[in-house]
């Protein structure tokens, strides 16, 4: 009877183990582990597949979002529809904007997209190149220019040419900088002067390497824009990005894209039930 | 806080004996708990765990502190010695130019590094060449050139060829020129890239870089250790430099990639600003760890 507790708690370990790796966060991981605990009381020995199907609906189950999709798909009554990107500096805005311009472009939109950027040395050549592989008209003034500026050039010229999606490409910052937050939180006032409704969506785009820090970049990006869900990058790296696991359960926030890789076309929407296979394999 | 967690335990303690083997069992999980909160990799912790099992156990409880604050005390000061000495210099000695090599994943700070990097080495007089040897990101070149021109150092790139040749041709233009540093930036890749990491081994192999610097974002989770360890494996890498400790991430991977590469960490970045580059202090980044 001994050895099969000790079997029991080595394998509980284990699988604590992987969870953590997975960057889930300790919180997470109790929990799922005292709800394989109560299993194991209850069932006799169990499979370690069964464990693991027990694991699975425990993570399934933490990332329903209790918040509804919003606008999943730009609509005609709201044209143009913009998506505002922020995050962390390196996270992946740049690029997953450009897979995003991709994305809307191959549905039949007009996309314009905004160098919000206007700090950071070659950001909007490095914009410029990525609206061009993606078919996207750009807006951009000087560096160093004011970014609520832009963003709000962008938008007025979309209504005025007819386009129906706009994305801002934002700068990198680190959420804990008062100054960078309120620059962000300027940028989404002028962007809703621009246009009634605007913007339609706010994406965090956070790099799927981060640890815990992530849930402390989306509760403040949260606070300031009011997000409406995240855009996971680099995921086709060896992280899982299982820390979005406590910003779904703490913030109800819903994971909206993936980014696979640096490629224009590297970008999926979001799979919960794949996600979890990949945290689990 | 950690220490007001610890409090707690040792509270029956009341500042007489020793610390006993049951209050220290249950102040090594709450220490477990706030090195996994703080980013550091799981087996690091269990490690690091039982060798403070190890020394607290057994411990005369002293007079002049609390336990709980003891028992900081002695995390804290082995913190310390695992994160390595203050600061390595970086490595002067040898046949001129030193090349410095920056390698890392995606997005890290590599770019922004090296200018740092330049910035040092050109307060402290030494004639240096940014080398732009990422041939892939858009307008890395120019990121790259915009930095070198705001600090008035040498700029090499090369349109149309490998990143290997790049890197061997602003070699060449060095000793011709006497520059004093080369800094090479190279391509944010995966370390699961066969192809990239091949890649890197043929710029070292090429230009033999006397410093091979990872450059790996402070906010990494526990992925740090498996990035660290394959560069490591590749390069056999001279130094970290640890990049955006100016925000509020704990900076855990700091002692997880130390542990496990026993390489010294070199500099931390602290900002977007090319003077935001400090030296290495142990002390410092332990207690960030410790919250
Ligand atoms: N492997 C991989 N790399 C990615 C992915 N998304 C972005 N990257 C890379 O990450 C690096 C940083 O991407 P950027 O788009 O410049 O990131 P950013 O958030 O705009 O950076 P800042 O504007 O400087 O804050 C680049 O090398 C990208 O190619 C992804 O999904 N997978
Ligand atoms: N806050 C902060 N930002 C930093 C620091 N170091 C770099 N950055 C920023 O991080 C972002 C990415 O920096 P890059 O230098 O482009 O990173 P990289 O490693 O060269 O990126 P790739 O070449 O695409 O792999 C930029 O926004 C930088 O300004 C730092 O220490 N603190
Ligand atoms: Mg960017
Ligand atoms: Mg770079």
């Amino acid at each position: 009877r001994t050895t099969r507790g000790a079997e029991r708690e080595h394998a509980l370990e284990e699988l604590e183990q992987r969870l953590i790796e997975a960057d889930v966060g300790v919180e997470a991981a109790v929990i799922i582990r005292d709800r394989l605990e109560e299993y194991l009381r209850t069932s006799p020995g169990p499979s370690l597949e069964e464990l693991v199907g027990v694991i699975r609906k425990q993570l399934l189950d933490l990332m329903r979002a209790p918040v509804p999709p919003p606008l999943a798909e730009p609509e005609e009554r709201v044209a143009p529809y913009v998506v505002l990107i922020a995050g962390v500096n390196g996270s992946g805005k740049t690029t997953s904007l450009g897979k995003l311009a991709r994305h809307y472009a191959k549905e039949g939109h007009r996309v314009m997209v905004g160098a919000a950027d206007t700090f950071r040395a070659a950001a909007v050549e490095q914009l410029a190149i990525w609206a061009q592989r993606a078919g996207a008209d750009l807006v951009a003034q000087k560096p160093g220019a004011d970014p609520a500026s832009v963003a709000f050039d962008a938008v007025t010229a979309a209504k005025a040419r007819g386009h129906s999606v706009v994305l801002l490409d934002t700068a990198g910052r680190q959420h804990t900088k008062v100054n960078l937050m309120n620059e962000l939180a300027k940028i989404r006032r002028v962007v809703n002067k621009a246009h009634s409704g605007a913007p339609h969506e706010s994406l965090l785009v956070l790099d799927a390497t981060v640890g815990q820090n992530a849930v402390s970049q989306a509760r403040l990006f949260h606070e300031v824009l009011e997000l409406d869900g995240i855009f996971l990058a680099k995921v086709d790296g060896t992280a899982k990005g299982g820390v979005v696991v406590p910003i779904i359960r703490e913030l109800g926030l819903p994971v909206r894209w993936l980014g696979v890789g640096e490629g224009i076309d590297d970008i999926e929407p979001f799979s919960p039930e794949r996600f979890v296979e990949a945290m689990l394999a | 806080t950690l220490t007001a967690r610890l409090e707690d335990i040792f509270s029956k303690l009341q500042g007489k004996g020793k610390l006993d083997e049951k209050s220290v069992r249950e102040a090594l999980r709450e220490i477990r708990l706030a090195l996994l909160e703080a980013d550091v990799n799981y087996r690091v912790v269990k490690d690091f765990v039982a060798r403070i099992q190890e020394s607290a156990v057994g411990e005369e409880v002293l007079s002049s502190i609390t336990p709980g604050q003891q028992v900081v005390g002695i995390v804290y000061r082995e913190l310390v010695r695992l994160l390595g000495d203050e600061a390595e210099p970086i490595l002067w000695k040898g046949p001129m130019p030193l090349v410095i090599m920056l390698v890392g994943l995606q997005g890290s700070g590599k770019t922004t590094t090296a200018a740092k990097v330049a910035s040092l080495l050109k307060a402290r007089n030494k004639k240096v060449l940014l080398v732009a040897a990422d041939v892939y990101r858009p307008a890395a070149v120019d990121q790259l050139r915009i930095l070198a021109d705001q600090l008035e150092v040498g700029f090499y790139r090369m349109d149309d060829v490998p990143p290997k040749e790049i890197c061997t041709g602003a070699v060449e233009r060095a000793t011709r020129e006497i520059v004093d540093v080369v800094i090479l930036d190279t391509a944010g890749r995966l370390h699961i890239n066969e192809p990239m990491m091949e890649e890197l081994s043929g710029i070292a192999a090429g230009v033999k870089p006397r410093e091979r610097l990872l450059v790996l974002d402070g906010m990494t989770g526990q992925d740090a250790v498996r990035a660290a360890q394959e560069f490591d494996k590749r390069l056999d890498l001279t130094g970290i430099i640890m990049t955006k400790l100016d925000g509020d991430a704990r900076g855990g991977a700091a002692l997880s990639v130390r542990a496990v590469t026993g390489k010294p960490i070199k500099f931390i970045g602290v900002g977007e600003k090319l003077e935001d580059l400090e030296p290495f202090h142990p002390s410092r980044i332990a207690s960030r760890i410790l919250g």
